[in-house]
């Protein structure tokens, strides 16, 4: 359960850098 | 929200912003862009770092929705040149207030505020050595006006 964790966590940190991205036009 | 310990470096930024979401929202969003950039890179895995990240997210989104018309907000090079004089105006204030012999604790907080708008600035890209400067000459005037003033010292 712990590698599903961190992947969890990784896709949510994605996501904000993803979103981060997309507010500063970067995409 | 509560701010998690892990993200306690960006608690001044975060509150500057708060403190000039009336008077300069321009400020107020890049304070927070800036805080949302450091706070990724400080933790953006733990459950509560996370939650309270996407919160900020969340505000950053809408703030750029509302100022959408913004031109400092929609070209981050015209945003880049408002903080840049922002802080500049900011320190400059401090600056000519300590040369007068005018200490107070608002000057204190300028010159504060001032390497807090120095660090915002980071997000445009490298800062200048001129900019480099001016933040650590204001971090170090903050902290020895501020000792000063405790002790019943005057200021040199």
């Amino acid at each position: 359960t712990g590698s599903v964790g961190t992947s969890v966590a990784s896709a949510e940190q994605d996501e904000l850098s993803q979103r981060l991205a997309k507010l500063r036009d970067q995409v | 929200m509560a701010l998690p310990p892990q993200l306690k470096p960006i608690q001044h930024h975060l509150r500057t912003a708060q403190e000039h979401d009336k008077r300069d929202p321009v400020v107020a969003y890049y304070c927070r862009l800036h805080a949302m950039q450091t706070g990724m890179k400080l933790d953006g895995k733990t459950p509560e770092c996370r939650k309270f990240l996407v919160k900020l997210m969340d505000q950053l989104e809408m703030m750029k929705k509302e100022l959408s018309d913004n031109e400092s907000i929609s070209q981050e090079i015209v945003g880049n040149a408002h903080i840049e004089n922002y802080a500049l105006k900011v320190f400059l204030y401090a600056d000519s207030e300590d040369r007068s012999g005018n200490f107070h604790k608002n000057l204190i907080k300028s010159f504060y505020t001032s390497s807090l708008l120095f660090d915002v600035l980071s997000v445009f890209g490298e800062l200048s050595e001129e900019n480099i400067q001016h933040r650590k000459y204001a971090k170090w005037k903050a902290a020895y006006i501020h000792n000063c003033l405790k002790n019943g010292e005057t200021p040199q």
